[in-house]
């Protein structure tokens, strides 16, 4: 794992994040990274929510195409797809002409373009929270991720990392993939 | 272009699924180092873009340069590929894999493979003599 330079880091431990009005985006999207969140937050004492305030928003979502103002333009299909800042800037951006899935075994489709959105998600907010990149392959914050692919669950190079800007989550037993699989299937506690 | 599950991927966009704006890189593999091909100019912007070429070098030439050379060396040890400075199809496969748009290096400094201590990449790192 790395940081980034002088380790910068949220001060907070509650942050909230907001997608871009413009992109009016669909509840499943939005469940997309609220997954995402929490693959983070079940390893950290940090947790998100999200707020409909763009201007109080710690952490600001949004989807664009091309030049979109901050000097690293989007280049289309694949290439780049999405890019995030450190703390405590909070904007995460995606390529608007990807072909995001949300579900399914993305493996498994035809479209050999097609992007599994809660990796990149999962990926990029580890650039939020103050994670570089990773040499380790098995990491989330590995580079790069081919179409097709599906990498959501964190490593532990990535939970070492991250336990290192944060601590850890008192809840967090050592396994986050598990906790994060025991939400999704409804098996899990509830207690949140 | 949201798809919530891959039955809902239109067959139209399958039938005309346009490629990656890398994909030309390909052409470049087995280029050799002193040599000049067609489009190194644009692979060095790539790892400029990336951090592996400083940003204050500008107008490149389609030399397979020096810079260029050290480039794919970090690259390499980056990415756990075989380190070797040449344009191999290992590399080349690798280099037009879709990424995160964040850079590797930020002002020549990485926690990468390439920037921890005693790694064996140090004795690969290029030369200069004045000139």
């Amino acid at each position: 794992y790395s940081f980034f330079t002088g380790q910068p880091r949220w001060r907070k431990q509650a942050l909230t994040y907001v997608f871009s009005p413009e992109n009016q985006l669909s509840d499943e999207v939005k469940a997309v990274f609220s997954r995402a969140f929490d693959r983070w937050s079940t390893v950290i004492p940090l947790n998100f929510s999200q707020t409909d305030s763009v201007y109080t928003a710690d952490i600001r979502i949004a989807f664009f195409s091309g030049d979109h103002g901050d000097g690293e333009p989007f280049d289309g299909v694949l290439g780049t797809l999405a890019h995030a800042f450190s703390p405590q800037n909070g904007r995460l951006h995606l390529d608007d002409d990807e072909h995001w899935v949300m579900t399914g075994d993305v493996r498994t489709s035809k479209l050999t373009s097609a992007v599994d959105l809660e990796s990149v998600a999962v990926h990029e907010i580890g650039h939020l929270l103050g994670l570089g990149h990773s040499s380790v392959e098995e990491s989330i914050m590995y580079p790069s991720i081919s179409s097709r692919t599906r990498k959501v669950e964190l490593a532990t190079d990535d939970i070492e990392g991250i336990q290192t800007l944060y601590g850890s989550n008192p809840n967090f037993n050592g396994s986050s993939a598990q906790s994060v699989q025991e939400r999704e299937t409804g098996s899990g506690s509830g207690s949140g | 272009h949201f798809f919530p599950n891959l039955t809902s991927i239109p067959e139209e966009l399958l039938k005309n699924a346009t490629g990656n704006p890398w994909d030309f890189f390909q052409q470049l593999a087995g280029c050799h180092a002193g040599e000049k091909y067609d489009g190194l100019a644009k692979l060095k912007h790539y790892f400029q873009y990336f951090g592996y070429i400083p940003n204050s070098l500008s107008n490149f030439t389609d030399d397979f340069d020096d810079y260029l050379e050290s480039a794919l060396r970090t690259y390499q040890q980056n990415f756990n590929l075989n380190v070797t400075g040449e344009l191999d199809d290992q590399t080349v496969n690798h280099v037009v894999r879709p990424r995160c748009g964040n850079p590797d290096i930020i002002n020549g400094s990485t926690s990468m493979n390439s920037g921890k201590t005693n790694n064996t990449s140090s004795s690969h790192h290029f030369h200069t003599v004045s000139h």
